[in-house]
């Protein structure tokens, strides 16, 4: 339902910021 | 202009969509040589988000009667699990080695693949809630082409008993998505459309009654006729261009030019 794509579609995206800021951490020094 | 044409859809990917831009630039700017760090858990997170992502979208597919989300999304899904295993790659490779070139691209590679198939495959979901509110609409329509048969009181009784759920529904679906549009002028037609037809509704009532009763006592009924088919073109204009509006996203601005 739309409640629970919206939901794990917020999960994945905030899972991929944390991966871009792991990312970012080292490969912008 | 927002890049977005849903907050809901807005709120989800507008901050990744910022990161990984500059992640991109930073990619291209810098290209530093610098040893990448181990991502082998944040790339865990994505991959166990992807696969409740995909559970949620199959899930979704098999449930639904729409054709169109049933043909459109299982490549959205398919997108956001090969952007995945890109990212599980990048991974691998760079535990192997961390200052690894092809590793870093497929790691860009596949963050932009997670958002791209992400948006892909909210806004597919986002068109068929659209479509629902269509079909609504068209149901009002065809409630008003036949507006103009309607001769007596019993009949008009009916008519108004039957369309006034499917108005009903119309104004409550509508005035819920002009509140999750971004998109300014969107969100003004749909606010003036319903209101319009809000307004036509029992006016339009009030002059098929008119007519009815005029009918019923004998009597000429071509300027009631006329008055109530006005008011019938009219109702359908606005439903019409709230159809067409809904339809809209961020990207039809050629349509306003």
């Amino acid at each position: 339902d739309a409640g629970e794509m919206v939901k794990q579609a917020k999960v994945l995206a905030s899972a991929t910021s944390q991966l871009v800021t792991d990312i970012k951490g080292k490969a912008g020094t | 202009m927002p890049v977005f044409h849903t907050k809901t859809i807005e709120s989800i990917l507008e901050p990744v969509a910022q990161q990984v831009s500059r992640l991109v630039i930073l990619h291209e700017e810098a290209e530093d040589g610098a040893a990448m760090p181990d991502l082998e858990k944040p790339v865990l997170a994505v991959s166990a988000a992807v696969m409740n992502l995909i559970k949620v979208g199959r899930d979704t597919i098999n449930c639904s009667d729409d054709p169109i989300l049933r043909q459109d999304m299982p490549a959205s899904l398919q997108r956001v699990e090969k952007a995945s295993k890109l990212l599980e790659e990048a991974s691998a490779m760079l535990k192997a080695d961390p200052y690894s070139q092809p590793a870093r691209k497929k790691l860009i590679e596949g963050a932009r693949g997670i958002l791209q198939g992400t948006s892909s495959l909210l806004l597919c979901f986002d068109e068929s809630e659209v479509r629902k509110i269509i079909k609504t609409c068209k149901e009002v329509l065809n409630y008003l082409a036949v507006a103009e048969v309607i001769e007596t009181m019993e009949d008009l009784v009916h008519f108004v008993k039957d369309v006034s759920p499917h108005l009903t529904r119309v104004s409550r679906d509508v005035d819920a998505r002009e509140k999750e549009l971004t998109h300014m002028v969107h969100r003004e037609i749909l606010i003036r459309s319903l209101d319009a037809v809000k307004t036509l509704a029992p006016i339009l009532i009030c002059a098929m009654k008119i007519y009815v009763q005029l009918l019923a006592q004998g009597k000429k009924t071509d300027e009631a006729a006329e008055n109530r088919n006005y008011l019938c073109t009219r109702m359908t204009d606005e439903i019409n261009q709230i159809i067409r509006v809904l339809q809209l996203t961020t990207y039809d601005e050629d349509e306003w030019d």
